[in-house]
């Protein structure tokens, strides 16, 4: 369940202070929405996550928001170092386990198996 | 084969047939048994098949299946990423030494498989984060891969007993009166066999044991080989380096185990 990235996110994205006008501020909760939709199924019965999608509808409403329409990108999305351009650039984060591992303070814990021989 | 499971237990295993090695939400990999000499209870891997799951926009499913003499560098359908979605190329198949030697990087699950053919038959390692193993949906399934819970003891050889393998730090023994395991031909007297598994494998960990026993068993000197790139593979993949070799074999069949007080 990786609904704590999306709600970080989100409150990357709209904590740059000049987000207060609506096409800012939905478009964010837009990409929200997106990515809270991406994790559902793993969220089943998570609680952050059923009240960060009522969350996100009382916003919207607020704001008067579109479902359909432009979805802002977090912030500060660090650029992919050099090298195999083609693959970072259009590669999403979702596609890179490492990046996307939603601990980001502890690296994934990495098991082997083996069968050889007879 | 030998297995060595996700938890670090080691077992030497008939399994003969098709037996699910992983499954879960993301991978599921298969492999089918058999005999080294015709009766024999000692089986070798002779055909592998992996299911890379269809996931988000980074995949579309794919399969890649590997047979004795047929060592393919690509997917079932000729490709070599995942597809055509946004992040294919975070699934990659990489020719090592063609036809022996294939890397497998899939990139969106933190995953690299190897494959390879020594001798006759295949060999298979992987490296996958503790999250992915563990990702399924339906906890019960789950028990009969051998990859997380090892043989079931029915399926499981004692190899020491069968050949008089030596132990750590024991000299060459004479094989066990009683062995339910047909020997093979005298082609390889016990102390040619320790010396040639010594000479690739100087540690006398489990892989040089499983290395005696194969050579034992079947007379056939690419299992020296087998097991060599079986323990390169661990030191490429185990993220434990105080772990590389293993000197306690496991008999109980792990689910036991966890019940045990």
């Amino acid at each position: 369940c990786k609904i704590l990235k999306c709600n970080s996110d989100f409150w990357r994205a709209t904590s740059g202070g000049h987000t207060e006008d609506t096409p800012e501020v939905c478009s964010a909760l837009r990409a929200y929405a997106y990515c809270t939709r991406r994790t559902a199924r793993t969220c089943r019965g998570d609680l952050a996550y059923h009240s960060a999608v009522h969350g996100i509808e009382d916003l919207m409403s607020q704001h008067n928001c579109s479902k359909d329409g432009p979805t802002s990108q977090p912030r500060l999305r660090t650029l992919p170092p050099a090298g195999d351009s083609q693959e970072r650039s259009d590669s999403p984060e979702i596609c890179h386990y490492e990046k996307s591992f939603h601990k980001p303070s502890a690296a994934p814990n990495y098991t082997h198996c083996g069968l050889f021989g007879d | 084969p030998h297995l060595r499971t996700f938890t670090d237990r080691f077992q030497t295993c008939k399994v003969q047939g098709a037996w699910p090695l992983i499954d879960n939400n993301y991978l599921n990999v298969q492999v089918t048994n058999t005999p080294v000499l015709p009766g024999s209870a000692a089986t070798a891997t002779s055909k592998l098949t992996i299911i890379f799951k269809n996931f988000q926009e980074c995949v579309d499913q794919k399969v890649y299946q590997a047979e004795m003499d047929e060592l393919p560098a690509a997917f079932a359908d000729g490709s070599k990423n995942g597809g055509d979605k946004h992040g294919a190329n975070s699934l990659k198949i990489t020719e090592k030494v063609s036809g022996q030697h294939v890397e497998i990087q899939a990139r969106y699950i933190g995953t690299t498989i190897v494959v390879r053919q020594v001798g006759r038959y295949l060999t298979f390692a992987i490296r996958m984060p503790e999250e992915v193993v563990n990702a399924v949906d339906d906890r019960d399934s789950q028990g009969l891969y051998l990859c997380l819970r090892g043989c079931p003891l029915n399926q499981q050889i004692e190899f020491q007993a069968v050949h008089g393998v030596p132990m750590e730090g024991q000299g060459a023994r004479k094989p066990a009166a009683s062995s339910p395991v047909p020997t093979a031909p005298e082609t390889f007297p016990y102390e040619t066999a320790v010396a040639k598994c010594k000479e690739k494998l100087p540690v006398e960990d489990l892989y040089y044991q499983a290395c005696v026993f194969d050579l034992l068993t079947t007379g056939d000197v690419n299992f020296t080989l087998a097991a060599y790139y079986a323990l390169e593979d661990v030191k490429m993949l185990h993220s434990n380096k105080d772990k590389l070799h293993l000197y306690q074999r496991t008999r109980e069949f792990p689910g036991q185990a966890a019940a045990a007080p």
